[in-house]
């Protein structure tokens, strides 16, 4: 029946590939981590180790929450700290091969999951706009 | 059959009210506005006018752009300026007794979308999370 075809897409059918996903490196300063959120207008990035695995999530709400100091926003710090010391680290991640269902759990409290290989390697990610244009389709047939 | 349950899932049962909801004024300077978007850790909230009428969006990225000078940071900008500057006011809204498939449709390109009665009054928000639950309640029948 229909509804098992939306359940057997795979997330490597949904996701965006790594070569489409901005993203900072853990040694990055702040400084170049807010640039490259606020030129693509995006809320948070995932951040990467030198050989392209996975380490955390960066947001524009960490990197503010780190320099608003109790006098004043502590512009300075923006040069001084590294993306490393304010990103998080204990997110979820998924494989290409999962399930539709484990994506769309995922997805519900957050906006997107980064989809890694067994070695941590970074593959894309998974939104939840795909989830839902998928869902949109499902419910029109 | 089951799948008109979903359908026929009003916007008021799914919205979040407006006392739950974090918001700004259109006059409040941008300070008052980065303060609650921090403080809360939402990447954007509605703007209401003084008689509590639905105004348009402002989020973290707004805001920041516009204290980007080209040397530096212009922190003074943010006591300066007031969040109507900056706002996004051309977004759509909905209606508590619209229909599920209304508000899917919405949240697709989309974090939330404010519900409003037809004078413009401020009724609260529909979210993704919301939707994307939804969603995965039904997909378990
Ligand atoms: N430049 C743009 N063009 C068109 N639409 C835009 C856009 N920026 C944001 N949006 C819309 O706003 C939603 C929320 O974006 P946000 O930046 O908070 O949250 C985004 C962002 O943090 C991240 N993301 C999405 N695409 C990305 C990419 N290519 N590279 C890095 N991160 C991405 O995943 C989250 C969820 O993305 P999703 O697509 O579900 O949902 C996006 C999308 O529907
Ligand atoms: N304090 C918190 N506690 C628990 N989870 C949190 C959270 N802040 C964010 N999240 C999670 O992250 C998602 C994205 O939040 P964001 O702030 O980018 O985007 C949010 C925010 O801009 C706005 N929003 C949600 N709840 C709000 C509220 N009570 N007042 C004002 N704005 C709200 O709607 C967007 C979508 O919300 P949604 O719930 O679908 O999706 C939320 C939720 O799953």
């Amino acid at each position: 029946t229909e509804s098992t075809e939306i359940l057997e897409t795979k997330i490597s059918d949904l996701m965006i590939p790594s070569e489409k996903v901005a993203h900072v490196q853990n040694q990055n300063p702040l400084e170049h981590a807010l640039l490259v959120l606020v030129k693509t207008g995006y809320s948070a990035v995932p951040v990467l180790d030198a050989n392209f695995h996975f380490e955390g999530i960066v947001s524009k709400t960490m990197i503010i929450e780190s320099i608003l100091g109790i006098e004043r926003i502590e512009v300075e710090k923006l040069s001084k700290i590294t993306v490393s010391f304010v990103m998080e680290k204990d997110v979820p991640t998924i494989r290409k091969d999962d399930t539709f269902m484990k994506g769309l759990k995922l997805v519900i409290n957050r906006p997107f999951v980064c989809v890694v290989d067994e070695s941590g390697y970074f593959d894309g990610i998974l939104t939840r706009r795909v989830i839902l244009k998928q869902m949109n389709r499902y419910l029109h047939e």
